[in-house]
């Protein structure tokens, strides 16, 4: 039997919003510990994984590793029906072929059941080394989503380049080109609330391309977390990471465009 | 001109 709940159900709304227009469906693989999901698009270009912890979770039993193979696009449909400030509790029997969701209002004077069929999806997996980055920028997640969207009017590819001074987004395209640089903030502040600083941890300086229609579909977690942290190497895929407080984090990972 | 890499040349399956 597995079985969690989550008092602000919103959550889960956002995270699944923040996967399904990348990869169709996907294996929630629930232990223990708590929930992971790994998804690549169909181009093998990025990827996308979740890690929930069961820290997270008001409610958390998984009495045996359970495999739930979901189409986020269906499992979309049954979460609009949840309201924002419902708390969200998943059920799934151990050899099931559903998944029960249930939405119950703050008052509990609504309550939703929906039963969700599970799909048999034979997922490729890729092994994601825990990698040293050259470079790890953390900056206000808002920032990141505006800088990707107002570029992509300009050009598809955009190139980051980092040095211990400053983060600097360029890119170029028919009607001209461009750049915006984010200067790493004044440590002094002590005042400014961290989530609006840009923070810059370097070994050397890099300088990476990549498809600016990708880092726009990484966004859309946005609404996750206040910051967005950016690890970079030289000729490595690019990680973009939206920390959950205490639930854990989501991922995505870019591989970069190489000048030919 | 710059081209696409993929995850495979960097990330194998398992």
């Amino acid at each position: 039997m597995f079985e969690c709940a989550l008092i602000q159900g919103e959550l889960f709304r956002k995270l699944i919003a923040s996967v399904q227009d990348l990869v169709q469906d996907g294996n929630f693989m629930c232990d223990a510990n708590g929930i992971s999901l790994q998804g690549m698009d169909s181009s093998h270009v990025a990827l996308v994984a979740l890690a929930l912890k069961k820290e997270g979770f008001v409610e958390y039993r998984c009495d045996r590793d359970v495999t739930l193979g979901i189409n986020f696009a269906n499992l979309a449909k049954m979460l609009k029906c949840m309201g924002a400030k419902d708390r969200l509790s998943i059920r799934a029997q151990d050899e099931g072929d559903s998944a029960s969701f249930v939405f119950e209002s703050e008052d509990s004077s609504r309550v939703s059941n929906f039963e969700l069929k599970l799909m048999q999806i034979d997922q490729e997996q890729l092994g994601v080394p825990e990698t040293q980055y050259k470079a790890v920028i953390r900056m206000p997640s808002s920032e990141f989503q505006r800088i990707c969207k107002d570029l992509s009017a300009i050009g598809d590819t955009v190139s980051i380049s980092v040095t211990k001074e400053a983060v600097k987004f360029s890119v170029g395209g028919d009607i001209g080109s461009g750049d915006m640089s984010l200067r790493q903030s004044e440590s002094g502040d002590v005042d400014g609330d961290d989530s609006e600083k840009v923070m810059i941890e370097l070994e050397e300086p890099v300088q990476q391309n990549f498809a600016l229609r990708y880092l726009n579909n990484f966004t859309k977690a946005t609404a996750l977390s206040k910051t967005v942290t950016l690890s970079l190497g030289t000729d490595m895929p690019l990680v973009t990471e939206y920390k959950m407080d205490n639930l854990g984090s989501i991922r995505y990972y870019l591989a970069p465009k190489i000048d030919e | 001109k710059s081209s696409q890499k993929r995850l495979d040349s960097y990330f194998k399956l398992i």
